[in-house]
Formats: structure tokens, sequence, C-alpha cells
């Protein structure tokens, strides 16, 4: 593995979104993985629509009963991509824009098509295989405790207590090193994409300590493929 | 093993009671910068005290996460409960789905 990789060096990465106040990061984080397998499938960097999630995706949790996909008041990303699968895939952003409301009608429409999933998967809670994965197949979606989140500001966050509790959607995007003033040597971090806008963090993005499951950002990681159009 | 540190996380010192002497000052810089207004001097007040309680906890957060820098952000005049209602939405759980297809281990090394 290299020992620093970053996908928006690759040009797999689309600008930092905004979405709003609406508690959609979960769509986000599920377009900014297929975004990425598309490109490695087809060459091309579309962004796609996390409004067709948003108003049409209603998939349900399978292991939790009543855990549904639904809108501002949260989804999962994993049925995300079970609810794309079986849908057929994705629109563009432009053909479906994002509105930050919940509640409109599906206006899906299927010839318009634009990212489809071939298959998705989950990687074990290692941190080698998430970089691997990574690598191999492109941004991943990831799940994370967003409590530090809030005041977050710069630099690469290491909070000394974090809870695992998942409650936020993104997208792993890189990792690197850097230079830790506290630790007095170089430290290993992941690089993240958020969903609230470029002005918020390091311009939209987020570094958190890679090692030992800050935040739970281990801890429910997905992997997609798209179906290549060749 | 190297990061498991013994270190102060509480506050015990002037430097935080300073910062929230400039408290006023902050807020309207927040204000300007984030373009936030409220509808009555109640709300007002009310996000002031919001404010208040974050600039205290950006203090703890910088203490518990020292190699990050954390201060005032656009969620400062958001309650804890407030900001997870409105931007956060993971469907809250501890584990992964058991239905999953598990990615197959790839090779790490050379």
């Amino acid at each position: 593995l290299p020992s620093e990789f970053d996908w928006r060096e690759h040009g797999a990465v689309t600008p930092v979104k905004n979405q709003g106040s609406c508690g959609s990061c979960w769509s986000f984080s599920t377009t900014g993985a297929l975004e990425g397998a598309n490109y490695l499938a087809t060459g091309k960097l579309v962004s796609l629509s996390e409004q067709q999630l948003v108003d049409c995706d209603h998939e349900c949790d399978p292991d939790e009963k009543g855990s549904c996909d639904s809108g501002c008041n949260g989804g999962l990303m994993n049925s995300a991509f079970e609810y794309t699968l079986k849908a057929g895939g994705l629109m563009r952003e432009e053909d479906y824009p994002y509105t930050g409301t919940d509640r409109a009608a599906c206006k899906f429409d299927n010839t318009k098509v634009a990212a489809k999933v071939a298959n998705f998967s989950v990687v074990s809670l290692d941190e080698e295989q998430i970089a691997a994965n990574l690598v191999k197949n492109g941004p991943l979606a990831v799940a994370i405790n967003a409590v530090f989140m809030q005041t977050y500001i710069g630099g690469v966050s290491c909070p000394y207590i974090c809870s695992k509790r998942l409650d936020h959607g993104v997208l792993l995007v890189g990792y690197g090193t850097g230079y830790s003033p506290i630790r007095m040597k170089d430290k290993p971090y992941w690089i993240i994409k958020n969903s609230w806008g470029d002005k918020w963090g390091e311009k939209g993005y987020y570094k958190i300590c890679r090692g030992r499951n800050v935040c739970g950002v281990d801890s429910m990681v997905s992997t997609i493929a798209a179906v290549s159009t060749s | 093993n190297d990061d498991i540190l013994i270190r102060q996380v509480v506050g015990d010192d002037d430097g935080d009671d300073h910062h929230m002497l400039n408290v006023d000052h902050h807020f309207t810089n927040f204000k300007m910068r984030f373009g936030k207004t409220y509808a009555s001097d109640e709300e007002h007040r009310y996000r002031f005290s919001v404010f208040k309680a974050n600039l205290r906890r950006a203090m703890q957060h910088q203490k518990l996460d020292p190699s990050a820098v954390h201060g005032v952000t656009q969620f400062s005049d958001m309650t804890p409960d407030e900001f997870k209602r409105k931007f956060l939405g993971v469907n809250r759980r501890l584990r992964l789905p058991s239905d999953a297809n598990k990615a197959p281990i790839l090779p790490t090394e050379d």
C-alpha cells in the first residue's frame, strides 16, 4: 500500500456539497461512493443526485425493525446502495437537483440513469483492509460519531475519548501522515469528505487519526462497484 | 501504546475565563461571519446563551483533542440536540448489517 493516498488527486471526487438543515448525510455518503466507483468504471466524474435518494429511497434495514431510509430524518448508506441497485441507478445532480427538503414526490426517471451499482459490500474492521479497499475500489462510504465535528475548524482530530455510536455519514477519500506536536512524531490520519459546505472544516474536509477506530470511523465501512459502460 | 497519555482535560486556569470575557465580541463576529439573524430579542438572548455554552464546549473539545483546532463554527448557536436533529442522519447503530456481503480480504504487502 502507498504510504499516502488521496482520491482527490486522481479526479474521483466531486466538489464539496452542502446538505443544508436536513439529516440527509447518508445520501451524500452514498452518492460520493458511487461517484468514485463510476469514475473508476467509466473514466468520467459525474455528480449524482442525493435528492433522488431523499425522495425515492425508503429501503429498510433488515436488522432493525422500522429503521428505513427516510429523507431528512436519516438513513443508512447500505440501504441506499440496496435501493440504488433495485431502482437501476442514480440520476445526475443536474437532472434531479438537491433541495434539502423531503416529503416531495419521487421524480426518478429511469431513462436518465447516470450511474449503476454492480455490487457493494462491507469492509472488515481492519485499517489495512480499509486502506486497501480505498486504493483498489475508490472512496468508501463510512459512518462516524460526529460530536467533535460541531466545533472542528482544522487539523487532525484525535480525541482522547470519543463515543463510537455512529450518527453521521461521510466519505473516506484518502489517508496521509502528518507531524503531531503532541505525540512528537508523524501520525497517520484519514481524509474525510463531509457535506456541510466548503466553509466548514478544512475546505469541507475533516482529518481524523488512524489506528484505534477513533469515533467509530472504522466500524461501518462500505465499498461499492459501478457498472462499466464499456 | 504511545497514544495512551495521561493529560488533564478539565479547565483550571484563567485562559478559559479570559476567552469567556470576550464572548460578546465573539458572538458579534459569529453573526456577521455566518449571516445569522434572530426573529426576536428573546430568540437572540437564547441563542447567545447557547453560543456561550458552545464556546465552553469548544474549549473542552480543544483539551480533549489537542491535535485539531476547535472553536466557533456555523453550528455554534445550536444545542447538541438541534445539531444532531438538523445535520446528522445515520440511523443509529453500532454494528454492520448481518446480511451484508463481506468484501474479500485484499493483500496489503508488496
